[in-house]
């Protein structure tokens, strides 16, 4: 698989940026974690497609990333099952 | 700092993961 390139993604329409930065993000982050990968990538792709290009070259800031996200998602979920059961 | 990311954002489907039908 060829490295996604700042010239190739230009040459998308922006929905279509935002679909081949997240098909080579996905993997990576279900390797992490399988069962929130969807969800955690499309948080991740709300992020500036030149933030997620650096982020493709270097998998530690990916992979803080993804922590953060999870940390997020779980601060969300628990904020809705307080609010659910109060 | 907070975060900015969103915990709302729609989520993402891999073509090449997609279960054959």
């Amino acid at each position: 698989q060829e490295p996604l390139t700042a010239s190739l993604l230009a040459g998308a329409p922006p929905q279509e940026q935002k679909q081949m930065l997240g098909e080579r993000i996905y993997p990576v982050i279900h390797e992490m974690h399988p069962t929130l990968a969807g969800k955690i990538t499309g948080m991740l792709l709300e992020i500036d497609n030149s933030e997620l290009l650096h982020m493709l070259e270097s998998p530690e800031s990916l992979h803080s990333k993804v922590e953060e996200a999870v940390a997020v998602l779980q601060a969300h979920q628990a904020k809705e099952n307080a609010q659910k059961s109060a | 700092r907070k975060s900015t990311l969103n915990p709302n954002a729609k989520e993402f489907n891999p073509r090449s993961y997609a279960q054959p039908k």
